[in-house]
């Protein structure tokens, strides 16, 4: 099974 | 006041039509530079960010930052308005609540004008810049968008695994699984059809397909795409334009 992230795990908020 | 001419209607509606699926409501901002914009698809896993640089443009003028918060379909309506060779310019003033688009075949000596009303829109803005990447990838995008088409048939989840010497793709579905094998090389005549691979550390990536059929709507703008990959972060997938570029921003999956 697989899970899906969301890009806030690795961006910052500018 | 932003007074920005492109010489031909198609390249603004390319761009438009390559990530008005994914998300709907985006400002788009302007500046001495050309017009950029950066979303996030409501699932936020894909990040779309656009720079027209003002090489792209026949005439370029913006006096001051100015934001365009528009909604994409709203826009692509007013678009397909226009004829492609047609002369488009983008016209705003410094606080503008809409956009001017004026389409004109200058030989037939038509013009068109049509106002879009524009919004608020209140949008993170992701960090994105600085990232490194283990693999770069740069590969006739027609290719690329063949395969996402055709191993999404069996999958909703795309496996990209990238060695010295070969780039694989996967997809392993209920009704049975496939792969594509790209080979790095140079066609001399048509340098657009090589394929090349850069690689620091090998890669073995998860993407759903969903997300790449979205992307591979880009295949339009250019014949190549750049693919950046790194474990465990995003995915870069980027189409140049003649200055500027679109760039996808992937999330990957994990076995849990």
């Amino acid at each position: 099974q697989t899970l899906q992230i969301e890009l806030q795990n690795y961006y910052t908020q500018d | 006041m932003l007074e920005a001419k492109f010489e031909e209607a198609s390249l603004f509606k390319k761009v438009i039509d390559s990530f008005k699926d994914c998300v709907q409501l985006v400002n788009f901002n302007c500046s001495e530079h050309g017009i950029a914009a950066q979303a996030v698809d409501d699932s936020r896993v894909l990040l779309v960010s656009l720079s027209i640089g003002t090489e792209s443009f026949q005439d370029f003028r913006c006096d001051r930052n100015v934001t365009l918060g528009a909604d994409l379909s709203s826009l692509s309506k007013i678009l397909r308005c226009g004829n492609n060779n047609d002369n488009l310019t983008l016209i705003a003033d410094d606080t503008p609540d809409s956009l001017l688009l004026l389409f004109e075949d200058t030989k037939k000596d038509r013009i068109s004008e049509y106002s879009l009303k524009l919004m608020d829109i209140d949008a993170d803005f992701l960090d994105i810049e600085g990232m490194q990447y283990d693999t770069t990838i740069t590969m006739p995008s027609a290719e690329f968008a063949k395969v996402v088409r055709d191993l999404n048939q069996l999958s909703d989840s795309l496996n990209i695994l990238v060695t010295k010497d070969t780039v694989k793709f996967v997809a392993e579905g209920d009704i049975g699984s496939g792969s594509v094998i790209v080979k790095p090389h140079t066609d001399m005549d048509k340098p657009d059809d090589s394929v090349k691979v850069e690689l620091d550390k090998p890669v073995d990536l998860t993407f759903g397909s969903k997300y790449l059929l979205d992307i591979i709507k880009g295949a339009g703008l250019s014949n190549q795409i750049t693919i950046k990959l790194s474990s465990e972060t995003p995915a870069l997938f980027e189409f140049g334009l003649q200055s500027g570029y679109l760039q996808f921003f992937l999330a990957p999956k994990f076995n849990e």
